[in-house]
């Protein structure tokens, strides 16, 4: 995956952090002071949709003829996470106590086209 | 998205788009947890409890040392800590009072729950054995206890004791309180107030497979 740039028009991964200060959530959750989110924007031309992870080989020679061949599957192509993983959370519970837990798949790490 | 145009989502404008992720940021924080809103107004423990406890439960703290990197498991595990209310006491005998979520109770299996009591010195060369009742709910006096254990105590300092069946055998009753009476064989007993020698239940559950759902 590819981290986006001014210039980058292709599927790539944007950052965008959450401040829990800037949503009021900072009296509840005690760590981290903010969420990671990130998310994937971008065009998935015919010749980049791909199967995410899958390298060069002669299947995806083949996805790609037929994508090439067959508008309708290329359009269905899309700019989606590929690679997350876990949001650490500290927080206080409603009844005060002080949970900790591991929300999966909550930041993006790495985008790619379907 | 209008007919004709490419199916995949997002195409807002920068201060929409900010709304958006910003929302479904607090959407997928809150689902995540399980829980309906966020926690209103929490009472925090004093920040020397806390930090007692956390310590207790994560040794590698003390040595300065981050915890390990979650794994990105399919299961959620939780860990939670939950601070004693002082109940009714005497000189020979003292109620602790623990209340829980109401989330671990309906979502949750309670994988280990510890009962942490920390004891000053007691006299020289001594041990006293103290006899703790798990009791359901704000247990009335004459309560019937879940379970009872005796709790050797050698010294100054931090003492555990497993409470898993009797905090199962709570929220299984459908309440999420759990009564703790401390009987000693040599009063007056340790008066815990607002320091860092709270007395706590560090409990690890897993969510998703409560019992009932595990039976069927």
């Amino acid at each position: 995956g590819i981290d986006c740039s001014g210039s980058t028009r292709t599927c790539c991964r944007k950052e965008f952090f959450v401040d829990f200060k800037e949503i009021g959530w900072e009296d509840w959750i005690i760590q981290p002071e903010g969420y990671h989110m990130n998310y994937c924007a971008g065009l998935c031309p015919p010749h980049v949709a791909a199967v995410p992870g899958v390298a060069a080989s002669f299947h995806t020679a083949v996805l790609n003829l037929i994508k090439a061949n067959n508008a309708d599957a290329a359009a269905d192509s899309c700019c989606v996470p590929t690679q997350r993983r876990p949001l650490s959370l500290l927080y206080y519970d409603r009844d005060s106590n002080i949970v900790k837990t591991d929300i999966p798949d909550m930041i993006v790490d790495a985008c790619g086209c379907t | 998205s209008p007919h004709g145009a490419p199916r995949c989502p997002m195409a807002l404008t920068p201060p929409a788009q900010r709304r958006a992720l910003l929302a479904t940021a607090q959407h997928s924080i809150l689902t995540g947890l399980h829980l309906p809103e966020r926690p209103r107004a929490p009472r925090p423990p004093p920040r020397a409890a806390l930090l007692s406890a956390l310590r207790r439960v994560q040794p590698q703290l003390n040595r300065g040392v981050a915890p390990p990197r979650p794994p990105n498991t399919a299961g959620q595990n939780y860990e939670v800590l939950s601070f004693a209310e002082a109940g009714p006491s005497t000189p020979r005998s003292s109620r602790l009072l623990f209340r829980f979520s109401q989330e671990l109770r309906e979502n949750s299996e309670v994988l280990q729950a510890q009962l942490h009591v920390f004891w000053p010195p007691p006299g020289p060369g001594s041990s006293q054995p103290v006899a703790v009742r798990l009791l359901h709910g704000d247990a009335a006096s004459n309560g019937t206890a879940l379970s009872e254990a005796m709790l050797e105590v050698r010294g100054e300092g931090w003492n555990a004791l497993d409470v898993s069946d009797a905090l199962r055998s709570v929220l299984s009753r459908g309440t999420e309180r759990l009564t703790v009476e401390l009987n000693a064989s040599r009063p007056p007993l340790p008066t815990y107030g607002w320091d860092d020698r709270r007395p706590f239940v560090a409990v690890r559950a897993r969510i998703g497979t409560p019992p009932s759902r595990r039976r069927r």
